[in-house]
């Protein structure tokens, strides 16, 4: 039997691309490859958190649909923390 | 607010800025009075004051282009990112650019507001960096505002007075107007315009904003109206969710709206009276929906009507006074809603609870019951 790949669901991967881009112009994302987790908390989760406390959204580290929401809203294209 | 690293400013208040080109969308003549426009929002509250020049290099370059248009800050096309700043400093710096794949307009709300767009952008050339005040002009997510009635909030006051100070020209004896501030969920004397259910959230309404609690997490996120629904006016005087329809209905005056989700149902504003409410009644004070027995009641101040949603008719035997219907409660109501089998009457703010089945009064809580600070 060959087995399938599972099709993560449409638009996820799609997403998770939307926000990386996101938060490398606003938030200082480095590259993700090979980056160290600290504390168990993935770079990209750390900036999620970082992006969701400036939102005053729900601090979850993960890319919910408010999140998304807010991300794909048109907005400045100075970034929200200071490089 | 915040600003820069370093609290970076310019040396001088005497600034200058040249329109180095011009979009399509608008006419010369446009571009030239908002880019004036959205410079004097800085300078009426502070010492700060801008010339143009025509030829050289001006402290404030300003320019439209797109996609990699000079800088390492590439463009991404039409919405996405609009414009961008730099900070004060020598060269780039001051310098405002915007993105001309945008539709830039001049007074609709179409497109993007060009006036709105430079008075933020504007903000960076001066030094100050991003707010998370949903309220503040610099906030970073655009919403639109009508320009002719535009008042630079406090909290970018606040910041813009930190670096530069006052504008030491301001007649005492005739002030600017009270900058508009952004309601504090933690202010005990906060009277909320509008309470609704929306899908097992929570939405609470007041001026330009509303919050919104998550059922699992209780945190109040707050929100510009128009943010969400463009269409839907501020200062909302009431709001209730119907399990019937599946509908939020928001009310202002005479004039109803009906959200599905966060979508705006077509077809609408209606009038009030299209939901059976005599023509006598100039606006909702507050409204809810009873789950238990599928009745809308419609407050207006001292007095309720009850409206049966199944069969979209007036209740006969009303308008009542609130306090034959819901003992121990005096006065107005200035917002409902119902939860859990409770009913909330909002007075200023203070809330009475009751059951919903036998109307006794429990509790007289305050809004920060809801609105966890």
């Amino acid at each position: 039997a060959h087995c399938l790949p599972i099709l993560p669901p449409p638009g996820t991967e799609q997403d998770k691309d939307v926000a990386e881009m996101y938060l490398k112009r606003f938030y200082n994302l480095t590259e993700q490859r090979g980056r160290v987790f600290h504390r168990g908390v993935s770079p990209l989760g750390e900036k999620l958190s970082e992006m969701q406390r400036f939102f005053r959204l729900k601090v979850t580290g993960t890319l919910d649909s408010d999140t998304l929401q807010v991300m794909k809203k048109p907005r400045c294209g100075v970034p929200d923390v200071s490089q | 607010y915040t600003t820069f690293p370093g609290n970076l400013k310019w040396p001088t208040n005497k600034l200058t800025y040249r329109i180095e080109n011009y979009t399509p969308d608008m006419s010369v003549s446009e571009v030239d009075s908002v880019i004036e426009k959205a410079l004097q929002v800085w300078a009426r509250v502070t010492p700060l004051r801008f010339t143009r020049i025509y030829s050289g290099t001006a402290d404030i370059m300003v320019s439209f282009g797109t996609r990699e248009h000079g800088d390492y800050y590439p463009f991404d096309g039409p919405d996405g990112t609009l414009a961008h700043a730099f900070p004060p400093a020598a060269g780039i710096g001051g310098d405002a650019h915007f993105d001309d794949d945008e539709t830039f307009t001049f007074q609709s709300s179409n497109g993007y507001n060009l006036f709105l767009v430079a008075a933020h952008e504007f903000g960076h050339s001066m030094g100050l960096s991003h707010s998370n005040d949903p309220g503040a002009l610099m906030y970073p997510v655009y919403s639109y505002s009508d320009p002719n009635s535009f008042s630079l909030p406090q909290d970018d006051v606040n910041g813009i007075q930190f670096l530069y100070g006052k504008n030491p020209d301001v007649n005492p004896g005739d002030p600017d107007p009270e900058p508009p501030t952004t309601p504090d969920a933690c202010d005990p004397n906060l009277v909320l315009d509008a309470v609704a259910t929306l899908r097992g959230e929570q939405m609470f309404f007041k001026g330009r904003f509303f919050w919104r609690i998550y059922p699992q997490s209780g945190e109040a996120v707050q929100s510009l109206i128009k943010n969400f629904w463009p269409e839907v006016p501020d200062n909302l005087d009431a709001a209730y969710e119907s399990q019937e329809t599946d509908r939020v209905y928001l009310f202002k005056g005479q004039k109803v709206w009906a959200i599905s989700g966060y979508d705006l149902v077509r077809g609408y504003p209606k009038s009030i009276s299209s939901m059976g409410l005599p023509k006598t009644v100039k606006k909702v004070s507050a409204a809810l929906y009873e789950e238990h027995s599928g009745k809308t009641l419609f407050f207006v101040d001292k007095h309720y009507y009850s409206y049966d949603e199944a069969r979209q008719t007036m209740d006969s035997g009303f308008p009542k006074l609130v306090e034959d219907g819901f003992p121990g409660f005096r006065g107005k109501v200035t917002a409902a809603f119902q939860n859990s089998g409770f009913t909330y009457l909002f007075k200023g703010p203070h809330v009475f609870e009751y059951s919903s089945r036998s109307k006794r009064l429990y509790r007289v809580l305050g809004n920060s019951y809801f609105l966890r600070c």
